[in-house]
């Protein structure tokens, strides 16, 4: 009987023969370009083959805002909780690349501040659609700002050709200013990217540099100090992206939606709400019927 | 009732520990009929837990059991599962016999570290059984 080794085997070879085909033992199931449409958990047993396979670490702060969000999302024994009714099923946290210098406040020019970020978005899959993006910045709680302290923030998003900064391709940068403002004892900022993220991802870029620039105004004038700005801010920001995964393997809630409507509807209406084409079909056999 | 009838027919054995829901059980629910079973893992037995963040238990169930002849009534099986059973019985024993499979799945949502240190929240289609059936 086929193992499970194999049958990974088989899966990320993208044969489609179903009688098993052994694997010749000597040789590695390569996990690396196994499609990533695999399973986590089948990845694995594809993954195991790989010597040790390295796995970077990722930041405490990232993976606890994660931990956070799982617990929001999902039920106590792991399951997607039923009452949310937004479309995506995947949510990807990415931290700027580590080769790339740790981006640092720098003065630009009046109460500009400014930071470079890169990120690789190489784990989005083709299956998966963006639908929201944001920065996520984490604030340090000490550091507390008036209500009335708004930001501006601007925003230029490019197509990074390769990791150094240096080479950026100068396609046409996509700018935006957001104005934001900085609550009391909240730990996290947003920033929404998703406008300009979209065509990138959409149209395969995988590694995007975003310049952030940032000035801050206490009572709409009097600029807030650079050095409660460098405190307040306590790293550089992740990129979270929310996304529809529309491979066979994913949970797609509108179809147990759909499932769930179907037993609710009446007949007739289930008919209309599911098979509209079949309501526009009987209606043009009708009409042909009447003319003939 | 001892006053009519012949008072040497037994009265039907009643269970001595006069317990009538344990009693009647046995018609209803034979012994080992296909059902739902728990099996819960950890993530950590695997040694997952190093990539695998939430959630740290995970229980897929699964279904066994031997498929009662009248299957409809409970599984809400098609015919065929009846047929099938007849021709085992009947005509060819090397016909396997239905089997308890699942019928109804949820899905489950897994947080992940993928390799290049990124962290990855994912929902999944049929992880964990929730309902049986005989086909």
């Amino acid at each position: 009987s086929q193992t499970l080794e194999d049958e990974a085997g088989s899966l990320t070879s993208g044969e489609t023969s179903l009688e098993p085909k052994p694997l010749p033992r000597d040789q590695p199931l390569d996990g690396e370009n196994s499609p990533s449409l695999l399973p986590p958990l089948l990845k694995v047993l594809v993954d195991r083959h790989l010597p040790g396979a390295p796995r970077l670490h990722p930041d405490s702060r990232a993976l606890r805002y994660m931990k956070r969000l799982y617990k929001a999302y999902t039920t106590k024994e792991g399951i997607p909780k039923s009452d949310r009714s937004h479309l995506y099923n995947t949510v990807r946290l990415f931290t700027p690349n580590a080769q790339h210098p740790q981006p640092s406040w720098s003065q630009v020019t009046g109460g500009l501040q400014s930071m470079d970020l890169l990120f690789n978005l190489d784990r989005i899959t083709a299956p998966e659609h963006l639908l929201k993006s944001v920065l996520l910045y984490s604030l340090k709680n000490s550091v507390s700002f008036s209500s009335t302290t708004k930001c501006m923030c601007y925003l230029i998003v490019k197509e990074s050709e390769c990791s150094s900064p240096s080479y950026f391709r100068s396609p046409q940068p996509f700018t935006i200013s957001l104005q934001f403002e900085f609550r009391k004892n909240h730990k996290w900022i947003e920033i929404d990217v998703t406008t300009l993220l979209q065509p990138l991802v959409a149209s395969k870029k995988r590694n995007i540099h975003i310049a952030v620039n940032f000035t801050c105004l206490e009572d709409q004038q009097n600029p807030v100090q650079d050095e409660l700005l460098d405190m307040a801010i306590l790293m550089a920001p992740s990129l979270l992206v929310y996304l529809n995964d529309t491979s066979a393997q994913a949970y797609h809630r509108w179809n147990s939606l759909r499932y769930k409507r179907r037993h609710q509807m009446s007949p007739d209406q289930r008919d209309l709400f599911l098979y509209p084409m079949e309501e526009e079909l009987t209606q043009s056999r009708k009409f042909s019927r009447h003319r003939r | 009732d001892e006053r009519t009838g012949d008072p040497k027919a037994k009265s039907p054995k009643m269970p001595v520990s006069n317990n009538l829901s344990e009693y009647f059980k046995q018609f209803l629910f034979p012994e080992n009929e296909c059902e739902l079973h728990d099996f819960k893992l950890s993530f950590s037995q695997l040694k997952w837990d190093n990539w695998i963040v939430a959630p740290h238990r995970y229980n897929p169930r699964y279904c066994k059991g031997v498929c009662p002849r009248l299957v409809r009534h409970r599984y809400g099986s098609p015919v065929h599962t009846m047929v099938q059973n007849i021709i085992y019985e009947k005509l060819d024993s090397s016909i396997p016999r239905p089997s308890c499979v699942p019928a109804k799945y949820s899905p489950l949502s897994v947080l992940t570290i993928e390799p290049d240190g990124s962290i990855a929240y994912k929902e999944y289609e049929d992880m964990i059984a929730t309902k049986c059936t005989c086909r």
